[in-house]
């Protein structure tokens, strides 16, 4: 799940 | 960063200046849900927790600051700003927000991806973003007399909400992990509640009419 903890987004 | 996402990003921030300009150009709120923006207030204080732990960009950074500050000042306005907060209709914003804030806060607890403190409280700010413009609605169906700047601060919202849509489709098939479900289907959510907003705003605008919803 490493794509999971990301939140590149507003 | 894609061209959706920028203009989603960009419709946002001027759905903010917008309602800013409303209230310090007309000294008036009338017509705005003190109710949706306490939301907005703390979906954005919940979600960029991670200022003080990651770095993604400058941009990203920047807009952060800018998403908390300018909510802080809509809700300092509409609170405390003498000549402001006369203009606000508390008696018709009475949209019960804890209905709304304790079921987004159980589902966050439930449904996440990875049981942290700040993961959830990340949850639960797109959970509670998806349902906060709802005050919003109910009190323009309410007010029959919807002025001109707050149905575009309603429209620039649900078109920023729609090119994330965009943004998040281009990203699907551009970024092979980029694979965020929840986020989806809140989204998909929060832009279906603009639907019936959107309807009546092309047809009144069509007909040249002034914008009113129907009870």
């Amino acid at each position: 799940d490493d794509d999971l903890g990301d939140h590149d987004e507003l | 960063m894609n061209i959706f996402r920028l203009a989603g990003d960009m419709t946002h921030l001027m759905s903010i200046v917008v309602l800013l300009l409303k209230i310090r150009a007309t000294k008036s709120c009338r017509g705005i849900s003190l109710r949706t923006q306490e939301m907005y207030l703390l979906v954005f204080l919940c979600r960029y927790l991670d200022l003080f732990y990651s770095f993604v960009s400058l941009y990203n950074t920047v807009m952060k600051l800018i998403f908390l500050a300018s909510s802080a000042a809509i809700v300092y306005y509409m609170r405390y700003d003498r000549v402001v907060k006369q203009t606000y209709d508390r008696r018709q914003d009475t949209f019960r927000y804890l209905f709304l804030i304790v079921p987004c806060l159980i589902l966050a607890l439930l449904i996440n991806h990875a049981f942290t403190l700040t993961e959830i409280l990340w949850t639960f700010s797109i959970y509670l973003e998806a349902v906060a413009i709802l005050p919003q609605l109910v009190l323009m169906q309410r007010t029959q007399n919807i002025d001109n700047l707050t149905g575009n601060y309603v429209l620039l919202l649900g078109t920023y909400r729609g090119l994330y849509i965009l943004n998040w489709i281009f990203r699907f098939f551009t970024e092979p992990h980029y694979r965020q479900w929840l986020v989806w289907i809140s989204g998909l959510l929060q832009t279906a509640l603009y639907g019936d907003f959107f309807y009546y705003y092309f047809k009144c605008w069509k007909s040249n009419k002034k914008l009113t919803l129907p009870a």
